[in-house]
């Protein structure tokens, strides 16, 4: 079973490493929780306080 | 009336016989023809040096033509010769694609004997780059020697011995010789390879395995290639073959049929495999084409292949076998032993490579059903029926009393994947092995990155995930399935003109995964929309196949979240093979915080 989630364009900014992975074809093991990218309107106007955003 | 009989018998007999002669004075031209051409291909490879000296210079430069450059090349990797013992893995590159061997025996000599077929074509590729790579637990993957051959020159050297030793050459200093490759390469005989290939091919629908194939096996087959021959042509085809008239004829003996049929008038008009038009005028390169197409589709080969550079290939078990994540695992305890080969996922938490298990059989019958149009055509319209059915039988299955006893057994063969600790609820307390499957987490062991700041999305559930920030690279890296389209994802509810060329995350859930799914965004669900279909495996076989449209033919459930900080999301459940059983715990109108759970995937049609 797999869900898919579409994001609008120009909504999120993923992040490099899962965006790597992928463009290797590699799938990325991850659990419910970690970071999955920060909204482009955020991520425009600086990035949000990421020092706080554990991967787990 | 004994007499009439036995006339009768007679002239049947001598029937045959008459019948059986011109057949074989057939196959006897037809032979002599397609060896002629293979005199020629190879006295074109063999022979054609360049220098044109000596009596034979006008065929020499006829062999030079570039134009004879083509067939199948059977290179093989057969050993190395290196100056320290290490587990070691050669890659052939050659044009666009690049082939690796299995990785050897820890020694200094390294052993493979792997074979690739490469397809020589004129005005393509000559030069083949050989790697040797070093692999072990500290040094995975180096490169430690290569050499290129040119195999235009290798083949129209007359050679004393089957192989020829080429110096590795250090990459950093190039002058520098770090150790030797054995390498053979030969030209395949055309006539071979055909009746080899039209042999294989028919073999896929001798279901009983006795060597003899029926009319209706027969013409079920050229049915799958799509090709329109009417049924009286095909019984003529048929019956050329049964030469005893008895209904049934050997694979051996409508193999040759068929390859000389398919030189006269071609009954594959399309590959099976990749769907490429073949040119009718082309038969020798339309054979060789199909050949290398069949081999690469159902894995028949010794090398793995189907990488771009040698160092993804180098990586490749990892890069392909990665893909070949595996249903079969659901039947507890399955995959054991010598059986089991491997596949790899990267951990984003220990940023290593996880190994998983699974059974080397299932992945080649799923390859040899969901990449190829044959195994696809054979399966034919029944294939929904038949997944439903499946799926609904082990869902009946799992909801069994019966079914807890499974759970052990299951947490057992995933005991490294499966933390118990994690889970809600002591084993005793799930009754069915389905309860277990959709098993509550205790609250707080999935911790939510920067839970108070609603700009950062989470992952939506316990998985291997791939991300692609437009479709075009979806398609580009992972969803192969030609017809897949986020209108088609999302059905027709949902307005999708948002979504077009949006970013897309995929979240695969394998067997041993928690499988409840949560909200990746903060925000208010919008309607739910189900979206009835079939249930294919949702697995990098069938996700990666172009004949097969996964997300957009599977059963499914879209819904939409509206947030302040990234617009709309579309978030849709997609149901699979066994697995197709879809449980939603929020609804239409609901706010919901990213983390939250939403829903989880049982077993079930």
């Amino acid at each position: 079973s797999t869900v898919i989630c579409v994001f609008e364009k120009n909504a999120i900014e993923i992040d490099k490493d899962l965006l790597e992975n992928s463009a290797r074809s590699l799938e990325t093991l991850v659990s419910v929780g970690m970071k999955l990218g920060v909204s482009k309107k955020a991520y425009d106007h600086g990035l949000p306080n990421l020092e706080r955003c554990a991967l787990q | 009336g004994n007499e009439n009989s036995k006339e009768s018998s007679s002239s049947s007999l001598e029937r045959k016989e008459s019948r059986r002669s011109r057949l074989k004075q057939k196959l006897r031209v037809e032979r002599h023809h397609l060896r002629n051409r293979l005199r020629h291909l190879r006295s074109g490879t063999r022979n054609g040096n360049g220098n044109g000296s000596g009596s034979d210079s006008s065929s020499h430069k006829k062999l030079l033509d570039a134009d004879h450059f083509a067939g199948i090349a059977l290179l093989t990797l057969i050993r190395g010769e290196m100056k320290f013992r290490d587990k070691w893995l050669a890659c052939v590159s050659f044009g666009e694609q690049t082939f690796r061997t299995q990785i050897s025996d820890s020694t200094d000599k390294p052993v493979w004997n792997s074979e690739k077929k490469l397809l020589l074509e004129k005005n393509g590729p000559e030069v083949a780059r050989i790697s040797v790579f070093e692999t072990n637990k500290l040094s995975s993957n180096k490169l430690i020697g290569y050499c290129e051959i040119n195999l235009l020159e290798f083949l129209t050297r007359d050679l004393d011995s089957d192989y020829e030793i080429f110096d590795l050459l250090d990459p950093s200093t190039p002058n520098v010789v770090v150790g030797k490759i054995h390498i053979s390469c030969s030209v395949e005989d055309p006539v071979e390879t055909e009746k080899g290939f039209a042999r294989r091919i028919l073999s896929i629908v001798d279901y009983n395995g006795d060597g003899q194939l029926s009319f209706p096996e027969f013409s079920e087959l050229i049915n799958a290639f799509g090709n329109q021959v009417a049924v009286a042509k095909k019984e003529e085809l048929f019956k050329e073959a049964d030469l005893n008239g008895d209904g049934v004829v050997s694979l051996d003996e409508l193999a040759s049929l068929l390859a000389v049929q398919q030189e006269r008038e071609p009954i594959m008009t399309c590959c099976p495999v990749c769907g490429e038009i073949l040119e009718a005028s082309d038969k020798l390169n339309n054979m060789i084409h199909l050949t290398l197409c069949f081999d690469e589709g159902t894995g028949n080969q010794v090398m793995t292949g189907g990488f771009l550079t040698d160092k993804e290939a180098s990586y490749g078990w990892m890069f392909k076998l990665s893909e070949w994540a595996h249903f079969s695992s659901y039947d507890v305890g399955l995959n054991k032993g010598s059986s089991a080969s491997h596949v790899l996922v990267f951990d984003r938490r220990t940023k290593r490579l996880v190994e998983e298990l699974i059974d080397g059989k299932i992945v080649l019958s799923m390859r040899a059903i969901y990449q190829s149009k044959v195994g696809l055509g054979l399966v034919g319209k029944g294939a929904k029926e038949i997944l439903q059915s499946i799926s609904e039988k082990q869902g009946r299955k799992m909801n069994s009393l019966e079914s807890a006893k499974d759970i052990p057994k299951f947490v057992e063969f995933f005991k490294d994947q499966i933390n118990l600790a994690d889970v809600k609820h002591p084993l005793e307390h799930f009754k069915t092995f389905n309860e277990f499957f959709v098993r509550e987490l205790k609250p707080g062991v999935r911790p939510i990155a920067c839970m108070e700041d609603d700009n950062v999305a989470i992952c939506a559930a316990d998985c291997r995930l791939t991300a692609f920030t437009c479709v075009d690279d979806s398609l580009r890296f992972w969803i192969k399935g030609r017809k897949f389209s986020i209108q088609g994802l999302l059905g027709q509810e949902i307005s999708s003109s948002a979504f077009i060329d949006g970013t897309l995350v995929i979240f695969r859930l394998a067997p041993q995964d928690y499988h409840r799914f949560h909200v990746p965004v903060t925000g208010t669900v919008g309607k739910f929309v189900s979206i009835p279909g079939c249930l294919y495996t949702v697995n990098p076989i069938a996700i990666n196949s172009k004949y097969c449209n996964v997300f957009t033919e599977n059963k499914r459930v879209v819904t939409t979240i509206s947030t302040a900080e990234f617009g709309k999301v579309a978030f849709v459940a997609i149901g699979a093979t066994m697995v197709g059983s879809i449980t939603f715990l929020k609804k239409t109108g609901d706010y919901v915080k990213k983390g939250d759970e939403f829903g989880y995937f049982s077993f079930g049609g």
